[in-house]
């Protein structure tokens, strides 16, 4: 899941920082 | 909420409720070329507005309930269709036959040109008019957003059963509320507008692709991410 990483955090959590 | 006695289906206020508030556009000063600006403007626009979508979606119930991996292949493949549902509906009745992005985000035909979005122009306003004539209501506008997300044929399926009682939940909510109407005709019609939907998310989505790897248009890396998942 390497490729879709931001997809995949967005889901997993809705506190963590993402990088966009 | 129902005009003719109440609905025992529940899914259809709680959409209305959770639909995210439109955002504005944030003008790009990175260029003096204005077709240049209107472009970065709108995928921008396009990239905080699918960070929305993501948060949306999750709110849609069942949604959270299916596993990781096909709320992802759900969302990598219909997540256009979902934001474009939203756009032709704010475009309905706009002057000049504007597309509306966002209420300081308007395009006329001729800028859609000028910034190398002529073909989205043209799809866009035949969706658009298409919701015109249907007289959409709000009900309906966010039950189709959710059922474009659910019905997206994403494939492989992990779990097709749990995508199969979403989608069937989705659209057990939409004959309940067409039936309370009194106008149960209406949820064939919505459900077969969802092809040109598609067909018009797909020519999007090549448009934004072309720009980018074509025209060298910068995008965001959620955008960019989404639209290779494509």
């Amino acid at each position: 899941k390497e490729k879709h990483k931001i997809l995949h955090q967005l889901l997993q959590s809705s506190t963590s920082p993402v990088d966009l | 909420y129902s005009p003719c006695g109440g609905t025992r289906n529940k899914v259809i206020p709680h959409l209305l409720l959770t639909e995210p508030a439109p955002l504005a556009a944030n003008q790009d000063e990175s260029t003096n070329d204005s077709s240049l600006r209107t472009l970065l403007t709108l995928c921008d626009l396009l990239n905080r507005e699918l960070l929305v979508l993501i948060g949306w979606a999750k709110q849609i119930p069942g949604f959270s309930g299916l596993s990781l991996v096909d709320q992802m292949s759900l969302l990598q493949s219909g997540w256009m269709e979902a934001l474009l549902v939203g756009v032709a509906w704010r475009s309905q009745g706009a002057a000049r036959e504007e597309l509306v992005f966002a209420r300081n985000l308007r395009l006329d035909e001729g800028q859609c040109q000028a910034a190398g979005l002529a073909d989205l122009y043209e799809v866009l306003r035949h969706l658009t008019a298409k919701y015109e004539v249907m007289k959409l209501s709000p009900e309906e506008v966010v039950t189709l957003k959710a059922m474009a997300l659910a019905n997206s044929d994403a494939d492989p399926v992990d779990c097709p059963d749990s995508v199969q009682r979403f989608q069937d939940e989705l659209h057990e909510a939409l004959q309940e509320y067409e039936s309370s109407r009194r106008e149960q005709q209406r949820a064939g019609r919505l459900l077969m507008s969802l092809p040109l939907l598609r067909q018009t998310a797909d020519r999007a989505v090549q448009t934004f692709l072309r720009l980018h790897h074509h025209h060298r248009v910068p995008l965001h890396k959620l955008l960019l991410e989404m639209l290779d998942a494509k």
